[in-house]
């Protein structure tokens, strides 16, 4: 483990961390898409189906069972929580997130190293992780005011995806020169989808202004 | 096939 992939890991941690400190003191989840952080109790329960066959050391196994846990704890919130769930910006949240499931699934099915049930869920988890955070997206984009809470935690989002594509890169010309294109092409597009989110951010930190992204 | 280390990143 190279020390990007670490600061990846360890800020895609934060950023789960600072949502959940926004829902847990705030009691609030406005802003917070519940269709993507649906998308990720899906993308963490198919990647990590391995959790119980396969030992690849504490770190990993900690950080699995961590991600599953937390991602089901803030839908548990959003939902069932009786005053975090009446700040659910339902209305605003009207990315059709199902429709990502399924060509995902095809692509997994087309595309992938290994035709195994678990290779070929774990390629499904990567395809899907792409694109999960899209509905999020799209609810930032209408709403008016975004809190700093919630834009800081998509900023620590695509920190984390920004981080692994340097330790792609490190790993590859510096430890074991080897090719792993499904993470990488899956990677590029998630953190491109984060590029238009990161401009106006930066733009809003600099001028010292609430964040908005234009309709 | 699949190195174990294809599978290492979380």
């Amino acid at each position: 483990m190279n020390l990007f992939r670490l600061a990846g890991d360890m800020t895609h941690l934060f950023s789960i961390i600072v949502l959940l400190l926004k829902i847990h003191a705030t009691k609030s989840c406005s802003g917070i898409s519940l269709k993507t952080q649906e998308l990720y109790v899906i993308v963490f329960l198919t990647r990590y189906l391995d959790l119980f066959t396969r030992f690849v050391s504490l770190y990993n196994t900690v950080m699995k069972i961590v991600f599953i846990g937390t991602s089901f704890a803030i839908v548990w919130y959003m939902r069932y929580h009786k005053v975090v769930k009446q700040t659910y910006n339902k209305d605003e949240d009207t990315f059709k997130h199902y429709f990502l499931l399924l060509p995902c699934f095809v692509l997994a099915l087309l595309l992938h190293n290994e035709f195994t049930t678990m290779d070929v869920l774990w390629t499904f988890s990567l395809y899907l992780e792409a694109v999960a955070i899209l509905p999020q997206l799209v609810l930032l984009q209408q709403s008016r005011n975004i809190d700093n809470l919630t834009g800081n935690y998509v900023f620590f989002l695509g920190a984390y995806r920004g981080l692994y594509v340097l330790n792609w890169i490190y790993r590859y010309f510096l430890q074991d020169h080897r090719a792993r294109w499904i993470p990488w092409i899956s990677g590029l597009v998630q953190t491109a989808l984060y590029a238009d989110f990161f401009y106006y951010y930066i733009l809003s930190w600099k001028k010292h202004e609430k964040l908005k992204l234009p309709a | 096939y699949l190195d174990d280390d294809d599978h290492d990143e979380l």
